[in-house]
């Protein structure tokens, strides 16, 4: 589903030159979910944005589907239709609209996609119901907890059912058992809808539920693991 | 040195009531690090933010160094003052300054408390040095990652050393090992200065470094449980 080779990003020059990452390469199934780990300012964020085709890389490849997407900052698609069409992603800061109610954040992102705004709210409930949110579909985001706000934007990642699914520690504001069941969720939509995930995350607790795992130190990615080796 | 008695916090009215804390009663020792934990939506951040007088509750009262401060909403002290010269607090969310630098962020908090800049800036330096984020002191916060932005809140909320600090998930950017040092840090800071020091967490791998563990569900807080104890 995803395939990157040799990505580097590089920030700044001269002084002020920061090389978050270098000649990262990961290759991801359709259906296979993957966590990936490393200390904090190891470049995961750049990884994930890097392939969520938000914060195109300095150099490398990155192939979605078996097509060539980007050749560091060249890219060959229109990359915003092809985000939306294709990727759902959750940011390390939820970063929902301010301005717009919890289950409207989730509602907008599927009337974008041609829904109507009944099955749009049909759905979009349905997703905050399971994640323990629907009490809240009416706040605005500011007058919900950390941990609420970041299940919200779980909802939102995965309501157009995209075929890539990326999560920048989707589980930091959460308890174990919320953490647990949203590294569950995500791996039941790799494995029962065939999406490619990968999940950057903290949390060694819920690894079990990974097919595999990566991890990254000082801009370097490590060799695939999978969980069958461990 | 922190003592709240019966603490309730209630959002809104009628249909859109919430009532996010009710009657939290806990009591903190000078020298004392507690560990407040719960899960997502239990109410948390409106306990610390109501302690950190961000937040004033709508009943119940919060005594400071045996100071009555807050009565429900009515203030006892300019609140603005006393938070600048006694509590250090690390948001949810880091907050931080976006255009000021890191290393600035830092500086700002201890020149606003008196200091000049050749001394707050050497501070400053050392306090992120202990962190491992000296290397980032020139950046502006959004070309941080999560967890340096995190560490660079907590030096902030350090660096005055105030006698009350209120940390409020620091560690949920953060891997294994850079988030034990931060909590050990919070320890060390209780133990050898004598601060009162309360840490909101859902990391359960750090917890043998703290003195007293509350739990918190629903609006609701439990019985303290002392660390000798478990
Ligand atoms: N301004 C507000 N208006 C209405 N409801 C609010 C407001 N702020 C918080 N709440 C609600 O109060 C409850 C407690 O919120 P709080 O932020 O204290 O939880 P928390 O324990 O910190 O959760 P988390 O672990 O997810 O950060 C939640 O249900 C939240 O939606
Ligand atoms: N826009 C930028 N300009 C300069 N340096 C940057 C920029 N964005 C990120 N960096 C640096 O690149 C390195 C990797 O950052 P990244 O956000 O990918 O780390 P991370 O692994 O996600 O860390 P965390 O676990 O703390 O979120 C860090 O040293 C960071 O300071
Ligand atoms: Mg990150
Ligand atoms: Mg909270």
């Amino acid at each position: 589903a995803i395939e990157t080779h040799q990505m580097t990003k590089v920030y700044g020059s001269g002084n002020t030159e920061v090389i978050a990452m270098h000649d990262a390469t990961m290759n991801v199934e359709r259906g296979e979910v993957v966590a990936l780990l490393g200390p904090s300012g190891a470049g995961k964020s750049t990884f994930l944005t890097a392939i969520g085709l938000i914060n195109p890389p300095t150099s490398g490849q990155i192939f979605i589907g078996g097509q060539l997407i980007l050749d560091g900052p060249q890219s060959h698609t229109n990359l915003r239709t092809f985000r939306k069409q294709h990727i759902g992603f959750v940011f390390q800061k939820a970063n929902l609209i301010p301005f717009l109610t919890a289950i409207e954040n989730v509602q907008v992102a599927l009337e974008i996609n041609g829904n109507s705004p009944r099955a749009a709210r049909k759905e979009a409930l349905a997703l905050m119901d399971y994640l323990g949110v629907a009490d809240r579909a009416n706040g605005l985001p500011n007058t919900l907890s950390g941990g609420q706000q970041q299940r919200v934007a779980v909802a939102r990642a995965l309501a157009n059912k995209p075929s890539v699914i990326l999560a920048d520690e989707p589980t930091a504001a959460l308890d174990g058992h919320r953490g647990r069941q949203v590294m569950e969720l995500f791996a039941q939509v790799a494995h029962e809808r065939g999406a490619g995930v990968v999940v950057v995350t903290h949390d060694h607790r819920a690894l079990d539920v990974f097919d595999t795992i990566y991890e990254m130190e000082d801009g370097a990615m490590g060799p695939k693991k999978r969980q069958s080796d461990l």
